[in-house]
């Protein structure tokens, strides 16, 4: 309870209009920034023992979440060769979700190979994009992603679908992906 | 130079193969041109001596000029097509880029752009926009939403509740605080077209049949509204890089709304993912 009061609390700051339009000065939106970050913190592990609580495994396993996917980066899933990712659905019907996981490159520098299966043991059909150049040199991102595995994601209403995810020699249902750049007439 | 075109068997769009930008969007027989670019305007110095020399800033949205300004073409053009999603990965220098994509058989448009740090060192300030164009007859008119809920219909260079006399600021004067959607109608050919932000945005329709969204601004000057200084973000060094999506669906009318709420939904409640390592073998895990 206490966790979840105090990002509560900073949801209650940010309800200010300055906070809310932007017009506010650098400083204080900084602060803004911070007391969101804060409050995310100290909600995770409320979210991640909910979590543990619903899976009959999920008391074994070592969960992290990831807060810069938005730059494609993810430490976890850079470092482990397995993994499983757990997507929680808050919508109150099934749907397909795009899980885009950022994976580094293989050792010669290509696209990595990866296998993805639902909990059935069905592998999943994915793909392997390269992250765009402009990202990978967004100022302050250190992650070792050059790529992201994609694949369309089944989920069930308000609750979860656990995914394995390995890395492979080779591509089994990854598709070859097409390159083509579109060159002017220089 | 050949057009090449980004497809899922739903929805199609044609890009031109010269300039690289988008030229057409085909979806359930209806078939637009359509055209969508980056642009920036020029932020108003002004010098906030009186209202005709306001400055452009965090309170207000005032362009010098009507035109915005284009970056130029991609620098850089790569299309990836896979099984799942096909992308066409495009740079226009060092601080403006945009992915636009197809997934599955979505019937939605994603363009994913990422602008910043937007360049200050000329002395301008830049306010950066996704504008697109269709060949759509709108009468004026195009329409955004209010908190997500009735959609309200907006008449360029009109107002409901006064008469409008001259209106000296034909861009600001017609944008409009957009939470989650805005749309254009084509009443005689019985489409719409509908762009779905990740947050609030301002948008307009400057011109028939075009829609327009702020992404991202970097004004040198404080519009003397009370912040007291400008927005600028100097205090980060190089500047900030804000990234998002525009979502966009070519629809008949009387079938946009139902796609469209549900469109929402998906974006609004994104689901929560969570990493956890494993020793787990394949038959363990299943």
């Amino acid at each position: 309870e206490e966790n979840l009061s105090q990002m509560r609390q900073v949801m209650g700051v940010n309800m200010h209009h300055d906070a809310v339009t932007g017009t506010a000065k650098q400083h204080v939106t900084d602060d803004y920034y911070r007391l969101i970050s804060l409050g995310l913190d100290a909600t995770w592990p409320v979210v991640r023992d909910a979590l543990k609580s619903m899976m009959e495994a999920g008391q074994t396993l070592e969960m992290s979440r990831c807060p810069f996917l938005n730059i494609s980066w993810c430490e976890v899933s850079e470092r482990e060769n397995t993994l499983i990712l757990t997507l929680y659905n808050p919508l109150g019907r099934p749907r397909s979700h795009p899980a885009r996981v950022p994976v580094p490159a293989s050792e010669n520098g290509d696209a990595p190979a990866y296998r993805v299966y639902d909990h059935t043991g069905a592998e999943q059909t994915v793909d392997v994009m390269p992250i765009p150049s402009p990202v990978l040199t967004v100022p302050g991102r250190s992650s070792s992603a050059k790529f992201e595995l994609v694949f369309l994601a089944s989920l069930p209403p308000m609750g979860f679908a656990n995914f394995y995810i390995t890395r492979a020699d080779s591509k089994s249902k990854s598709g070859d992906l097409q390159e083509t750049e579109v060159m002017d007439d220089n | 130079t050949a057009d090449f075109t980004l497809s899922n068997g739903e929805v199609s769009v044609t890009f031109n193969g010269k300039t690289r930008t988008t030229k057409g969007m085909k979806r359930n027989g209806m078939k637009r041109e359509f055209t969508q670019e980056l642009l920036y305007y020029i932020s108003m110095e002004g010098n906030n001596s009186a209202a005709g020399f306001r400055a452009s800033g965090a309170y207000i949205f005032r362009p010098n000029g009507k035109d915005p300004v284009s970056p130029g073409e991609p620098t850089r053009t790569i299309v990836y097509r896979g099984d799942v999603v096909e992308e066409v990965h495009q740079e226009y220098g060092n601080w403006l880029s945009q992915v636009t994509r197809l997934y599955g058989s979505s019937p939605w448009l994603e363009m994913k752009w990422l602008v910043g740090p937007i360049p200050f060192q000329d002395g301008v300030g830049k306010e950066v926009i996704n504008r697109m164009h269709l060949d759509m007859a709108t009468g004026g008119k195009f329409h955004t939403d209010s908190n997500g809920r009735e959609s309200l219909t907006r008449t360029r260079d009109k107002r409901d509740s006064f008469t409008l006399g001259e209106e000296y600021e034909s861009v600001a004067g017609n944008y409009y605080p957009i939470n989650s959607r805005l749309f254009l109608r084509d009443e005689g050919q019985g489409t719409q077209f509908t762009v779905l932000t990740d947050r609030a945005q301002g948008g307009g329709s400057i011109h028939d049949g075009e829609l327009e969204l702020m992404i991202h601004r970097r004004c040198l000057r404080d519009d003397a509204f009370g912040v007291g200084e400008a927005l600028n973000e100097t205090a980060h060094g190089e500047g900030l890089v804000a990234s998002g999506s525009h979502y966009a669906l070519l629809s008949e009318v009387n079938e946009g709304m139902d796609m469209i709420k549900e469109e929402e939904k998906r974006i609004f409640y994104e689901p929560l993912a969570v990493f956890s390592p494993t020793t787990m073998t394949l038959q363990d895990f299943t």
